[in-house]
């Protein structure tokens, strides 16, 4: 399969994270992340979105991450829970 | 359907617009009633009441709607027109939990085709979800989908899907009868018989999870699955159970053998995706829900011939998988794909442990737990000693369910250190 471009991978990395699919980046440090973990993020992203689960960043993925949507993440982990704690606070 | 971990502790919810959208073709009172009626949606399959609150009602709403642009003081900014559409909190006692606010950039419509703007009803529907405590669904038919998926139609006729209307009476119960629940006409045909059952599955009804007494305890990606004979229940990061109800192993298991119908141990290995599920002197390998291959011995992992484990599980402090059976375990090195030497070894290194623990499950903050009939021993991070309290309860903390009123079938753990007795052993540095 083709090199998605870096600015649908960009794209892609944003809006995994926006939706919980990936752990927001640690601001205190520089972190890399694995090919493996983009992976498994975009097959459960697949999954929920009822696509075929590549694990690519293929055009029927970028396309279903343009839709129009609800803002709230899909995954409700770690990032949503730092969300609340601070709005309590 | 998934639950936010979060519910409104009352029965009637105040409403408010606060704010209507700037340049919709929508009248106000167009906007009003799209609003009533997405609530009604709600509200008929579960009982909940709406109460719409004027601008002279009390100045806190339950749930306050805005039209709002760009970022507007929350977490979650508006980008124009496409993008984001709208979001809502979830319920709680914060003052804005359970406000909504829609993106006064679409183009919001009502009655138009798929295509032409926005349909403020159908939107409003899933906010109101999430206002009521439902997160996303992956459902093809819930309106709870993160993503739009044009009109629904009528709104005094519109009725959730299946899948909405279980997630809300999870949280909610199930509301009087309404004259859905009324057949108006004979069925065409019968319904399809349900899928047929693996062999040897028991018949309904399904076993009590308060009992205890689990045959597996995983935590699987965060979420701590119980296992009993062809059923289990999952429990959420947040510690809510996905559902009081079990669901069938080999739904979920794809791939799973129908024969199996216990799984006597679970785990995955640490840093790694697969799942690892044990019946008898076998495992198999799952990636995701997906079987991987063939059923594998025990042997493979350096178990000898024929042996069985009673728990599994990867220790994080060293990223080891520890087998347990009886009062002995066996160390296996996931890097270097092969059994430690030295073992089997007995079980009391790990102080206040009981034998023949039902199964052993890291948490998400590194303390593993031994789980056996209705209790659980709690070992801190990177401790082999157990809590001085344990063992506890497992259904108060774990799984909804009230305290056994006997306690535990094994003595709690000597307090004091152990008679020391001679050992052939070697520190290494982490352990």
């Amino acid at each position: 399969a083709p090199e998605p471009a870096a600015q649908d991978v960009s794209l892609g990395l944003d809006w995994l994270t926006r939706y919980g699919y990936l752990p927001p980046p640690d601001p205190a440090q520089a972190q890399l992340r694995s090919p493996e973990k983009l992976r498994d993020a975009i097959k459960v992203m697949q999954r929920f979105a009822g696509l075929p689960e590549t694990g690519l960043l293929d055009p029927v993925t970028m396309a279903t991450m343009h839709k129009p949507r609800c803002s709230l993440p899909d995954v409700l982990g770690v990032a949503e829970l730092v969300r609340r704690r601070r709005r309590r606070r | 359907y998934a639950l936010s971990g979060s519910i409104w502790k009352k029965r009637t919810l105040t409403w408010r617009i606060h704010s209507f959208p700037r340049s919709s073709a929508l009248s106000q009172e167009t906007v009003r009633t799209l609003m009533h009626h997405a609530l009604a949606a709600w509200g008929i399959e579960s009982g909940l009441k709406f109460r719409e609150v004027g601008s002279q009602g009390p100045p806190e709403a339950d749930i306050l709607i805005d039209f709002v642009r760009a970022y507007h003081q929350d977490s979650y900014p508006f980008d124009g027109q496409g993008g984001t559409l709208a979001h809502a909190f979830f319920p709680g006692e914060h003052p804005i939990s359970g406000d909504t606010h829609f993106d006064d950039e679409e183009i919001w419509t009502f009655g138009s085709k798929d295509g032409e703007g926005t349909d403020l009803f159908a939107v409003a529907v899933h906010e109101f979800g999430h206002a009521l405590g439902l997160g996303h669904s992956s459902a093809p038919d819930s309106i709870m989908r993160p993503f739009y998926q044009g009109p629904v139609g009528e709104p005094t006729k519109y009725r959730l899907s299946q899948d909405d209307r279980e997630g809300l009476q999870q949280l909610y119960g199930k509301g009087p009868q309404t004259p859905y629940d009324k057949p108006t006409m004979k069925p065409l045909a019968p319904p399809p018989p349900p899928p047929a059952l693996p062999p040897g599955s028991p018949s309904l009804p399904v076993p009590d999870r308060c009992d205890g007494n689990f045959d597996a305890i995983a935590n699987i990606r965060g979420e701590t699955f119980f296992f009993k004979g062809p059923w289990f229940w999952r429990l959420q990061p947040s510690g809510q159970l996905v559902s009081p109800q079990p669901a069938r192993l080999h739904r979920f298991w794809e791939g799973l053998p129908p024969q199996v119908t216990v799984i006597q141990a679970a785990y995955t290995p640490h840093r790694d995706g697969r799942i690892l599920l044990f019946s008898g002197p076998q495992f198999w390998v799952f990636r995701d829900r997906q079987l991987e291959g063939d059923a594998r011995p025990l042997a493979e992992l350096g178990l000898p011939r024929g042996e069985q484990v009673d728990a599994a599980f990867s220790w994080p402090l060293n990223g080891k998988t520890y087998l347990v059976r009886g009062h002995r375990y066996w160390r296996y090195d996931e890097a270097a794909a092969r059994p430690d030497p030295g073992y089997p070894r007995d079980l009391s290194l790990w102080e206040g442990a009981p034998p023949s623990p039902d199964d052993v499950a890291v948490s998400n903050d590194g303390a593993t737990y031994f789980f056996k009939g209705a209790h659980y021993w709690r070992f801190p991070k990177g401790s082999v000693k157990a809590d001085p309290d344990s063992p506890q309860p497992m259904g108060p903390q774990w799984l909804d369910c009230p305290a056994p009123s006997a306690g535990p079938r094994y003595p709690r753990p000597p307090k004091a250190t152990l008679k020391p007795e001679p050992c052939n052993c070697h520190c290494e540095i982490n352990q």
